[in-house]
């Protein structure tokens, strides 16, 4: 079973 | 004032084809230097971000930095109006709630405005740190789109796994297994039949069928589609624009339990 990272995870808000 | 004016309006078209089922809306930040946009998709799994740069733009006026919230659908209804061969020119005033957009028929002989109301939009800008990957692999854009389409058939996940021999992608559900490799290509008539793959280290990853298929809507848009791929990071697929910019989407990797 594979889970989804959210973008957010990687990229921070400015 | 802003102005924008696009002789290959059908740039402009092929571009909303491919945000506009990522994206239900977008900011435009427009500068003296061009036009950027960055969004996530809903669920916060992909990240979009366009570069439209001004010496693209037949003509190009920004006097101020204006943000233009806009409803991606509504832009979508609208840049339908638009033929192929029209050329685009979108324009506001300064702090305006409303853009327009003006076709023009090749030869003048029809012209066309559409006014469109803004929104706002609370969007936040991520930052995307600069990454050096290990792999960049350049494919054939309507392979890639072909690729993707026919994996999805099998699951709901699509491994990509990059070798100094090649590109493997592969999928595997309730039906069975599927496998593409891509070895990379000799010399080729045309550039953009190329598939060329620059490997620093092997790097294999998983990702969601459904947003690969998403980011293939951008195939219209140029020959090759690049993908940059390092363990662990978001997934980045480019398209060129053109001589005017890129279309860049990000995709986090699926990971295991």
């Amino acid at each position: 079973i594979m889970s989804q990272k959210s973008i957010t995870s990687f990229f921070k808000p400015n | 004032m802003f102005e924008a004016r696009l002789v290959q309006g059908s740039l402009l078209k092929k571009v909303m084809e491919a945000i506009k089922d990522l994206l239900n809306e977008a900011s435009f930040d427009c500068a003296h230097s061009g036009i950027l946009l960055q969004a996530m998709d809903n669920s916060h799994v992909s990240l979009v971000s366009l570069n439209l740069r001004k010496e693209g733009f037949d003509k190009y006026r920004c006097d101020r930095n204006i943000v233009m919230g806009m409803n991606l659908t509504s832009m979508s209804k609208i840049l339908k109006c638009a033929s192929n061969d029209d050329i685009i020119t979108m324009k506001a005033q300064d702090s305006a709630d409303t853009v327009t957009f003006v076709f023009e028929s090749p030869n003048q002989e029809k012209v066309s405005e559409y006014e469109m109301k803004l929104m706002n939009l609370d969007q936040d800008q991520l930052g995307i740190p600069e990454t050096e990957y290990c792999c960049i692999i350049k494919l054939p854009s309507g392979e890639f789109a072909r690729i993707c389409r026919d994996l999805s058939q099998f699951g709901e996940s699509i491994v990509i796994s990059c070798t100094k021999e090649g590109v493997k992608f592969s999928a595997a559900g309730d039906i069975g297994t599927a496998n593409i490799k891509l070895a990379q290509t000799g010399t080729v008539d045309k550039e953009e039949d190329a598939v060329i793959v620059d490997m620093q280290e092997p790097v294999t990853l998983t990702f969601s069928c459904k947003y690969l298929n998403m980011f293939t809507k951008a195939t219209p848009l140029s020959p090759q589609v690049c993908l940059s791929m390092s363990p662990d990071v978001p997934l980045v697929v480019e398209y060129k624009i053109g001589e005017i910019g890129h279309i860049r989407y990000y995709l986090a990797p699926r990971i295991g339990d």
